[in-house]
């Protein structure tokens, strides 16, 4: 482990943790998509598979299961929870499901390594961690006003992102049999997404003032 | 293996 996957993974796992303790504590999951927090629900239910099949190490079994609890808490919170769930505005938070989840699933049955259950799912779910967060970056950009918490979760999500490249860049040279270039392409192209949210975070928080999103 | 293949990463 070096120390770019290490700081993405915790960036990764702070970025949870902060939204979960947003809803927890103030009881809103305001400017929270709901399409984007099952959307990753579903890419971690599909990329763990291997939880039962194989063991890594203790760290990656109990960050699997952290990121699997957490996923599916904060979508019971904004779905059942009876307080919370009157704060989500499901008129804003429009996304289609299947305008993202279909593509991912053709995309990954026709590029694999190889064509096994398991294999498929795992792609499957690179596919959709890449785009899973269109909604949520739609959402942002019809919620006029974005409060910080949303701002960081998301600035932190991109984060991770970019961690996880400089770490494919460091393994690429360190380990001469480290290639991969599914995970590589739909790594990259999830970061670029956030290319745009980066510059309006950093134009925000050069000039101290609140983040907006142009319409 | 699971390094070779990326399956170590999350």
């Amino acid at each position: 482990m070096n120390i770019f996957r290490l700081a993405g993974d915790m960036t990764h796992l702070v970025s949870v943790l902060v939204l979960l303790l947003k809803i927890h504590t103030i009881k809103s999951c305001a400017g929270i998509s709901l399409k984007t927090q099952e959307l990753y629900a579903l890419v971690f239910t599909t990329r763990y598979l291997d939880l039962f099949t194989d063991y890594i190490s203790l760290y990656n079994t109990v960050m699997k299961l952290i990121f699997l609890g957490s996923s599916f808490s904060i979508v019971w919170y904004i779905r059942r929870h009876k307080i919370v769930r009157r704060s989500y505005d499901k008129d804003q938070d429009t996304f289609r499901h299947y305008f993202i989840v279909l593509p991912c699933l053709v995309l990954a049955l026709l590029i694999h390594h190889k064509f096994t259950f398991k294999e498929v799912m795992w792609t499957f779910s690179l596919y959709l961690e890449a785009v899973a967060i269109l909604p949520q970056l739609v959402l942002l950009q019809r919620t006029r006003n974005i409060d910080n918490l949303t701002g960081q979760y998301v600035f932190l999500l991109g984060a991770y992102r970019a961690l996880y490249i400089l770490n494919w860049i460091y393994r690429h040279y360190t380990e001469p049999h480290y290639v991969h270039w599914i995970t590589w392409i739909a790594g990259i192209v999830q970061t670029l997404l956030y290319a745009d949210f980066f510059y309006y975070y950093f134009q925000s928080w050069k000039n101290n003032v609140k983040l907006q999103l142009p319409a | 293996t699971a390094a070779e293949s990326g399956k170590d990463e999350l």
